[in-house]
């Protein structure tokens, strides 16, 4: 059985699309079997990886719709061993559409059934809100990764996020069984990213991971090359702390 | 009759609601009555304000929902002539309890009604994504303020942008008379925002605010003081573009 690992906070900009690429690129070179599913309307997952969403036929919306399947959607990456499951902006319809259909939150884990028995991990990236699709995506879960940027906005919204995964085991998926915090953006010389780390330490310290991200130009350019850091900087810095965060991730079993 | 401003882009943390805090408060500061609306369930515009959400026994939410009216819910500010409705987790709901009532996508302006003869400005501050919330503040609005990074998502979500704008322009509000770009978080050391600054200006360049927003620490530690860049360093740089570009945008009458 595959893990389900979901990046979400409701919080924009604080490295959701970032973490989810890089961290499927990084299990796919350990030889794990990965299948990132792009949640959010925006589609950034998969054009960071090179995917042009304008060429694309078909996505996760249809996947939804149950008028394709998964074979039908699914996209091969530069990436030996990571696949894709990218999203158009006609997504941004299944938020309204899904309201109405029974089930609505169990859409998402029936359309995904095939995937868990021939991928290691299914990462979803999801879009910055706690509406439908992210609901969707939380309630196949085993895991929740929670990138932050060490700044006063995105501190406020971890403990709404918290008590949103409190509901979510309560009442939708009781196999949720982790959440992990990852720093990302970090600048060491700024004051105010030390203090707010202290806050996240203080409050937060069981679930943090060891590995954390720091700010790097590198990181911010690889999507414009469509490619993971891995590929956009092979022997850089930043590859190597994803490949450690893709081993504690591993180690987490 | 004021002004309806929106602060608007589905891309996370590009600085909409540093935006719309300080460039409520610049307008203040030149003697102009505003209020600002927090459309956002994360609350961000009131809570960089130093208005307590815990505190408060209602927001935007219950204005939507008609159980209070606008002077209910207003709150006054440490600035002379900035009022804010403050948002709290329970607008959330209302992206989901809106889908169902007729005239959806114009609640919001009904209950703004008040205040549009009170106020030079109302600036309406919008979550990360293109639903009813969002919806509703462009069906009232004069005008949209589009903050961007000059980084490869943010650029990304530009064109989706552009063609909601054209649809709510059709549909529901033909009074939504511009958009104006603000490049913010510009870096002009990293090559990345230069290339991506040239092409925001090869394609949007009509729409383009001459004033531009460097990163800046000073900003991302002000809200947690509660105070806007004015009050938390009030003869910095930081301060004196936001002044410009509130004089910009007062300019454009
Ligand atoms: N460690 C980092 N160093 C520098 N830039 C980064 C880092 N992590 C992410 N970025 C950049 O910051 C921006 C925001 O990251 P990203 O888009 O991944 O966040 P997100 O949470 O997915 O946003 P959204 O809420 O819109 O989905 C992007 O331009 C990205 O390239
Ligand atoms: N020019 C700037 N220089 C440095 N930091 C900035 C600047 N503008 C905004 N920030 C910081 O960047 C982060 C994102 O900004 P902000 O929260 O205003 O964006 P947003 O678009 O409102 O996010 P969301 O999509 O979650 O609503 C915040 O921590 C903010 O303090
Ligand atoms: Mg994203
Ligand atoms: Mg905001």
């Amino acid at each position: 059985d595959s893990r389900v690992l979901v990046v979400i906070n409701q919080k924009g900009g604080v490295g959701k699309t970032t973490t989810a690429i890089n961290l499927s690129a990084a299990l796919a070179e350990m030889g794990q079997r990965v299948l990132l599913v792009d949640a959010d309307p925006q589609g950034n997952a998969g054009s960071g990886l090179g995917i042009d969403r304008n060429k694309l036929g078909c996505c996760l919306y249809d996947l939804l719709l149950g008028t394709l399947s998964l074979a039908d959607v699914r996209v091969e990456t530069m990436i030996q061993g990571l696949d894709v499951v990218p999203a158009t902006v006609n997504l941004a319809g299944a938020e309204v559409e899904l309201v109405v259909i029974d089930n609505r939150e169990y859409r998402l884990g029936e359309v995904l059934k095939d995937a868990v028995n021939s991928y290691d991990f299914v990462i979803i990236d999801c879009p910055p809100s706690l509406g439908l699709l992210t609901i969707n995506a939380l309630a196949i879960a085993d895991e929740a990764v929670i990138p932050v940027q060490c700044e006063f906005f995105a501190l406020e919204g971890l403990s709404q996020l918290y008590s949103t995964l409190g509901m979510i085991r309560k009442e939708l998926n009781p196999r949720l069984r982790q959440q992990h915090i990852l720093i990302n953006m970090y600048d060491g010389r700024v004051k105010l990213h030390q203090q707010i780390r202290a806050e996240i330490e203080k409050f937060f310290q069981a679930d943090l991971f060891k590995t954390e991200i720091p700010r790097s130009v590198r990181l911010s350019e690889a999507p414009s090359f469509g490619q993971p850091i891995m590929e956009y900087d092979k022997s850089g810095r930043l590859s190597d702390i994803y490949r450690r965060l893709a081993e504690e991730v591993v180690g987490f079993e």
